[in-house]
């Protein structure tokens, strides 16, 4: 069966909201200490970041479905991760944001995002690339 | 324009989900 886990830890929450980061505007600091606004982020500041840390390595997440959950306003989405396509499924708010290789910001339903967030999104789809992160060590 | 001491700036894995993989072995 795969893996179930959530991008921040703790199961999704509604009521918590989404992460502050992801607020249009929000300040993001890269690997090598160069400052962004989080719309301006593109898929070679994730790629550089993670060379210069040492510690953590991008992954490929393809989209492999995307479910509606029992939790109002989100969906559980199944991700094939890496070389070894391993199967991780993780429960999120529609609204949440994963960046696709190439792409940029993408969501489930875009439009809230951009209503809730500012931040313009992509309609997430099946067969979308997501870049996903895991630790070195791991492997 | 930014106020810098009042704006809190994020690392960026923030933003990327960590998707690890249960080791099979």
């Amino acid at each position: 069966p795969p893996t179930s886990t959530s991008p921040h830890g703790s199961p999704s929450s509604p009521s918590a909201g989404l992460p502050p980061f992801f607020m249009k505007g929000s300040i993001i600091q890269l690997a090598d200490g160069e400052l962004k606004r989080v719309e301006d982020l593109r898929t070679e500041d994730f790629v550089q970041s993670a060379e210069v840390s040492g510690e953590l390595k991008i992954d490929s997440s393809t989209v492999e479905s995307i479910e509606c959950s029992r939790t109002p306003n989100a969906v559980i989405i199944q991700f094939s991760v890496g070389e070894n396509k391993a199967q991780v499924c993780v429960e999120v708010l529609v609204e949440y944001p994963f960046f696709v290789f190439g792409q940029g910001w993408s969501s489930c339903c875009p439009d809230r995002t951009t209503q809730l967030l500012a931040l313009s999104c992509a309609k997430l789809s099946v067969g979308d690339v997501c870049i996903s992160l895991t630790f070195k060590s791991l492997k | 324009n930014v106020e810098p001491r009042s704006v809190p700036v994020f690392p960026w894995h923030s933003l990327v989900p960590f998707l690890a993989p249960t080791q099979s072995d």
